[in-house]
């Protein structure tokens, strides 16, 4: 237990006279699902209208369910339609000085959603949004990110995490990711299945100094945590009907990987991204092992090998490729088509004349800031070019860096080819990202994965079917089963491990967690509902992307919002309508994701959508000035029409 | 540990323990022939009683040297080494793990069958204690099957007994403990003084186990083993039996 902090009586009011009473942040984690809930209670205590801005961020891969606003006793409730229809309504009866959007940011892995009011002087307003997200296993570790920024100190601030784990907790960490300021407040109160961390700093400490009016609470505050995975190598969960089955094994020797680096050395790498770039390149060249098989190609206008075929990663080898990473010098233009299709035809070739192993792994990562400017330019052409000629076993890691570079472009890319891409900010981070995202892949421990369960006792089952598995991550798949029927459910894994042929069986009592999960007031006891959900939403988001014809793109289409609506989620299909008991006001809140040629919003896969222009006018970010006398007013018909087709 | 050996042809069960210090290897079958070597690690109970420290099999490593695997059971995980790569089960999973026609098929929480060529086989049975026992560890059981194609070179503390030796058990007289009857065993040229004793199999319980009747033999095994049991120490898990 933890000491609560109630009003401490110190003052928080601002020159504006807005006083933030409170800023909670809740979040519930059941097994691998996050239930979070951001409260705000403020107040304009001026005497004339001011306005009342609610801006939070969610972490990108997160669905936004629910979202309330009550203003002086008045509660507006959310709902969530289909996104035209939701608009037309809005059209009809906007709310008078009132706004809310969902907007695009470029930090990194988040959006914000922001609702903005203004209101006369007296009045109380309390916002409150729920937002839920799967958590994904990256390098070994959960992470839950908590972006706070109350924008002002707070009377009661308040961030309370609970972790329900039905496999086990095995540590829980806090990184001090708010900074020094703050180290030592929280604290960490761990079962062996359950975890607690609260964060409740004091109006003192909360500000920036001791006689500062501003608040130091901006940033995320993180947790990050793993499973026991010890001794299991898989985790079947069934509860309520569904079942998620989690898959991470360890104790596997690495199988060797086949990897080429495709480094994209055009005169926009020029300076820090090449130096960050060089720099990444010799760490991950460093770590490559013994029986890994490597070669670069650098491209610019022209393609080059460092080798034309693949190479020992012996010492000898890794230390020649770091010299010649050193010595290129970024100029020309861009030529991914021919690179990646050089890239493919050493593989191949090396594949057809029994140089490779058969256990191994093949790999492409291609490292680019910009688009094709030499060569095939058309991005369909190219993507085509690459799917022809790609074996289905070679796996495709894309990593853009920058905001020059089509990234839903490398996404699709990747996607297609059993890859993942990676949006790289071209800052000092550079070299550390690169790093970060090579990690996750260079530790293949199982190729060829089928998932399998009874035919009959499941349904809707979400992809069961895998290229690799990597060391630090984690598989899951979900489906229905038959519970009023069924005692147990039982699955066989097989795949190819680094000198074996791997069959895992698991027999689970379908009613084997009610008990533990039941009698848990804190447990979501649909998470196992909403986890399928939410694999399978984004697997139709990635499937519709590379549908390839409009019916299907249809079809897929109306699935998704079909399920956006039965699971009360924004999604690009879904706005969410926010309403007065009346019904005579309404605010929409409506999802950034109408570009056209985005990939995958809230996928579970890395990385984030370009910054876009269809952010309505009408939710982009408010100055923050002193006082806002004029009424917001909602945006022009013709502006909310524009979108979303097929 | 306890050693259960059936000889088929004479409807007899011999049995005798073998008591060494925690850590020793014990080669169980040898068989330079057939390519097969079949070694046990001790692991001793955490507490002497009566002033005796228990020793179990801990550890069984299993090497089939035409295959160029390796095979350790333990009691944390099942492990198949090839070459310099291994891959590992553990006691959480069942599973099977196949490589050049020897499967390895783990029953969760139970026992795992290694089989070579849909053939011989061999079978290793956990056995846990509760957690925070305060004398007892966990430890392994081992089964080989009269049926096993060793070759007639086949040594070792069981494999030596894959060519059933002639035993003739007479004279049985009450022995010094109630209940336990004493004979005299003729075998490999020595006479013995055996005890009637009872030994369980664990295969069909797991908890109880199944009572076997059996005839003692004292002293490690002494006269009814080639040589002494401290002959059959070898260094590594995957080590031959110099003779």
């Amino acid at each position: 237990s933890t000491p609560s902090n109630d009003d401490s009586g110190e003052s928080v009011t601002g020159e504006d006279n807005i006083i933030l009473h409170s800023y909670k942040v809740k979040s519930t984690i059941t097994s691998r699902l996050a239930n979070t809930m951001v409260q705000s209670r403020v107040e304009n205590g001026a005497r004339h209208p001011q306005n009342l801005v609610f801006d939070v961020q969610i972490p990108k891969g997160a669905f936004i369910h629910n979202f309330t606003m009550n203003v002086n006793g008045i509660t507006f409730t959310s709902s969530v339609k289909e996104k035209s229809s939701a608009r037309s309504q809005y059209a009809q009866a906007r709310a008078k000085g009132k706004a809310a959007g969902i907007l695009r940011s470029n930090d990194l892995d988040m959006e914000n959603f922001k609702a903005e009011l203004n209101v006369p002087g007296g009045t109380k307003v309390q916002f409150e949004i729920h937002y839920q997200q799967p958590i994904r296993r990256k390098l070994s570790t959960y992470e839950h990110v908590v972006p706070l920024q109350p924008g002002r100190l707070a009377k009661q601030l308040e961030v309370d995490i609970r972790i329900i784990e039905p496999q086990g907790i095995n540590f829980v960490h806090i990184p001090n990711a708010l900074g020094e300021h703050f180290a030592g407040i929280a604290t960490i109160s761990k079962g062996e299945k359950k975890a607690h961390i609260s964060f409740k700093p004091t109006v003192a400490q909360q500000r920036k100094c001791s006689n500062c009016s501003l608040t130091a609470v901006e940033g995320n505050f993180v947790v990050t945590y793993d499973v026991n995975r010890d001794r299991k190598a898989g985790e079947l969960e069934i509860f309520n009907g569904y079942f998620i089955h989690y898959f991470a094994p360890e104790n596997l020797d690495p199988l060797p990987k086949n990897i080429l680096f495709v480094i994209d050395v055009s005169g926009s790498m020029w300076g820090l991204k090449m130096r960050q770039t060089v720099e990444a390149m010799k760490t991950i060249l460093g770590d490559l092992r013994s029986d890994d098989k490597f070669s670069i190609l650098d491209f610019n206008h022209n393609v080059r090998c460092w080798r034309d075929s693949l190479v020992e990663a012996s010492r000898m080898q890794t230390d020649a490729a770091k010299k010649y990473i050193e010595g290129i010098h970024p100029n020309g233009g861009t030529n991914i088509n021919d690179a990646l299709l050089r890239a493919i035809f050493i593989l191949n070739e090396a594949n057809k004349f029994g140089m490779l192993d058969p256990n191994s792994v093949s790999m492409i990562v291609l490292v680019s800031d910009g688009d094709p400017t030499v060569g095939e330019l058309k991005l369909p052409t190219i993507q085509k070019n690459v799917k022809k000629h790609i074996q289905d076993d070679i796996s495709l890691f894309c990593l853009g860096i920058g905001f020059d570079v089509d990234y839903d472009f490398l996404k699709r890319l990747a996607h297609e080819n059993n890859g993942m891409a990676q949006r790289i900010f071209g800052n000092q981070e550079t070299s550390s990202q690169m790093k970060k995202f090579y990690n996750q892949v260079s530790t293949p421990l199982l190729k060829k994965l089928e998932f399998n369960y009874p035919q009959g006792l499941v349904s809707d089952v979400t992809h069961n079917t895998f290229q690799n598995y990597f060391g630090g991550s984690e598989i899951v798949v979900a489906g229905k089963v038959d519970t009023v029927n069924v005692q147990h459910l039982q699955s066989v894994i097989t795949a190819t491990a680094s000198n074996a042929q791997l069959v895992l069986e698991t027999l689970e009592d379908v009613e084997g967690l009610d008990e533990f999960l039941n009698n848990d007031i804190h447990a979501d006891p649909k998470f196992t509902e909403k986890l399928w959900a939410y694999i399978t939403i984004n697997q139709l988001m990635a499937e519709r992307n590379l549908a390839p014809t409009a019916a299907l793109k249809r079809n897929i289409t109306k699935s998704i919002l079909q399920m956006s609506l039965d699971h009360h989620i924004v999604t690009p299909y879904t706005a969410m309508l926010i309403e007065s008991p009346d019904g005579e006001e309404l605010m929409l809140a409506d999802s950034p994701q109408d570009r056209k040629r985005a990939c995958c919003p809230g996928v579970l896969t890395i990385g984030q959508p370009k910054p876009d222009n269809s952010i309505p006018s009408w939710a982009k970010t408010t100055p923050k000035t002193k006082d806002t006398l004029s009424l917001l007013m909602g945006p022009t018909a013709a502006a909310v029409h524009e979108v979303d087709n097929d | 540990p306890h050693f259960i050996i059936n000889l088929p042809r004479q409807q007899k069960n011999i049995c005798f323990n073998i008591d060494s210090e925690p850590g020793t290897i014990l080669n169980l079958i040898s068989d330079a022939a057939s390519g097969i070597v079949v070694n046990g690690q001790l692991v001793g109970a955490k507490k002497r009683v009566n002033n005796k420290l228990s020793t179990y099999f801990g550890k069984i490593g299993f090497y089939f040297e035409d295959r160029r695997l390796k095979v350790e059971v333990s009691t944390d995980a099942i492990t198949l080494k090839d070459g310099l790569s291994s891959t590992s089960l553990s006691w959480s999973d069942t599973g099977s793990l196949i490589r050049r026609r020897l499967r390895i098929s783990v029953a969760k929480e139970s026992n795992v069958t290694l089989t070579v060529d849909g053939d011989s086989s061999f079978m290793v049975l956990l056995h846990r204690v509760w957690k925070k026992h305060p004398a007892h560890v966990d430890f392994l059981g081992l089964y080989i099957p009269p049926t096993n194609n060793f070759s007639a070179a086949a040594h070792g503390l069981i494999g030596q007994f894959m060519r059933e030796p002639d035993v003739r058990v007479y004279n049985e007289r009450p022995g010094r403990v109630p209940g336990k009857s004493e004979a005299t065993m003729d075998v490999k040229g020595h006479k013995l003084t055996v005890t009637r004793g009872l030994q369980k199999d664990y295969r069909l319980d797991r908890v109880f186990g199944t009572n076997v009747q059996c005839w003692f033999v004292h002293n490690n095994g002494k006269g009814f083993l080639d040589g002494s049991y401290s002959d059959y120490f070898v260094p590594t898990l995957y080590s031959y039996l110099k003779r």
